[in-house]
């Protein structure tokens, strides 16, 4: 009924791998002096042309650079935050010029939009959301998903940017857990996938609100993060990460990990683990899929990325200038992997 | 993964449950 048969691929040795594979593209310093917490990719127009532009979060302001012909990145416009410091960047696919962020202290307490006002003469924040926020996922379809809890309910809540600034909301039927993370199911259009504080995966109907499956995966790892999620032949298959996996197992430190579910019976399977190569120490601190790819910032201050196809870490990059990383993410707009460090350095490859 | 660990699976799965569940 849990996740019983896991593969292990080949495990190459650590000599085998080195951040060659990664080609560094460029380099951005944000000076703000506090704290460097995130960044993402953003499309916005500028002058008339939408641009991939970035964003960087520190814990009370973000920006938005544009990169220049000469290579260098020039910021466009910052957005300040005097209470309450931000916790995370919320990309939402398929939106221009506008970025989302969850603010609060150990626990989102915030959902703000930032926008610039029509003529793009000066920075505008809207305040979506408030309350004790468990997770929040930017979706296809200029849709937002967030999860809050009160002392007796959960609301999970649906909100669509409409063109012209204004939201649109719709609720979905909560699961009696704590949502902790969210995914959409590629594949399966209008499907939503959660992970819950009891080890559960919950799917719904996104188009009518329907809480249609809760399948328990089995208790080995313990607060698994959900980062992606397919469909395919009538199973789901869904890549989690660990952050409570042991970090020694006879098999090497597994950091992700691919199963397959029949949504049909709620049975799952492990198909793959993602694990270290020999001589490398660590677990997940955090972490990025996107397409095939997988990359986590672990707990050595080296980033780790996964081919998920083949199986194993294709490459290393240690930490530069003696600076452990602290965040990776890959690009919403090309085919970017953006790595950071918490004094506000960021590296694109 | 062989079928046997997972039960009868359907395409439709989607479709499935959600005329099952409940509105």
């Amino acid at each position: 009924h849990s996740i019983e048969q896991t593969e292990l691929a080949d495990v190459p040795a650590c000599d085998s791998l080195n951040p060659g594979n990664l080609q560094l593209v460029s380099k951005l310093k944000n000076h703000s002096g506090s704290c460097s917490v995130d960044v993402s990719a953003v499309w916005w127009e500028i002058a008339g042309v939408k641009e991939p532009c970035i964003v960087t979060a520190c814990e009370y302001a973000v920006s938005l650079w544009k990169l220049l012909d000469t290579g260098q990145w020039e910021k466009r416009y910052s957005w300040h935050f005097a209470e309450v410091p931000v916790l995370q960047i919320v990309p939402v696919p398929d939106v221009c010029n506008l970025v989302c962020v969850a603010l609060g202290n150990l626990e989102i307490r915030e959902i703000r939009a930032l926008l610039c006002s029509s003529d793009g003469g000066c920075e505008k924040q809207v305040l979506l959301r408030t309350g004790n926020i468990h997770a929040v996922l930017g979706l296809t379809q200029r849709r937002l998903v967030s999860s809050s809890r009160t002392l007796c309910d959960q609301q999970v809540e649906v909100m669509t940017f409409a063109e012209g600034g204004s939201e649109e909301k719709q609720f979905l039927m909560p699961p009696e857990e704590t949502v902790l993370t969210f995914a959409e199911v590629q594949g399966t259009q209008e499907a939503l996938l959660g992970t819950t504080i009891m080890n559960n995966i919950v799917i719904w109907n996104l188009k009518t609100g329907q809480l249609l499956k809760k399948m328990h995966i089995g208790d080995s790892y313990q607060a698994s993060v959900c980062h992606k999620a397919y469909s395919e032949m009538g199973l789901l298959f869904v890549v989690l990460s660990h952050p409570c996996a042991k970090e020694k197992e006879p098999s090497g430190s597994p950091v992700f990990q691919l199963i397959a579910i029949n949504p049909k019976t709620a049975l799952s399977v492990g198909v793959m683990l993602y694990c270290l190569p020999q001589g490398q120490a660590g677990r997940f601190l955090e972490g990025d899929v996107k397409d095939n790819f997988a990359a986590a910032v672990l707990t050595s201050g080296t980033i780790a990325i996964w081919d998920l196809l083949l199986g194993h870490c294709t490459a290393l990059l240690p930490p530069i200038s003696d600076q452990n990383w602290s965040f990776v993410k890959w690009s919403g707009t090309d085919s970017h992997l953006l790595a950071g460090q918490k004094d506000g350095n960021i590296f694109v490859y | 993964c062989s079928q046997a660990d997972l039960g009868p699976i359907s395409i439709n799965w989607f479709e499935e449950l959600s005329s099952e569940a409940p509105p």
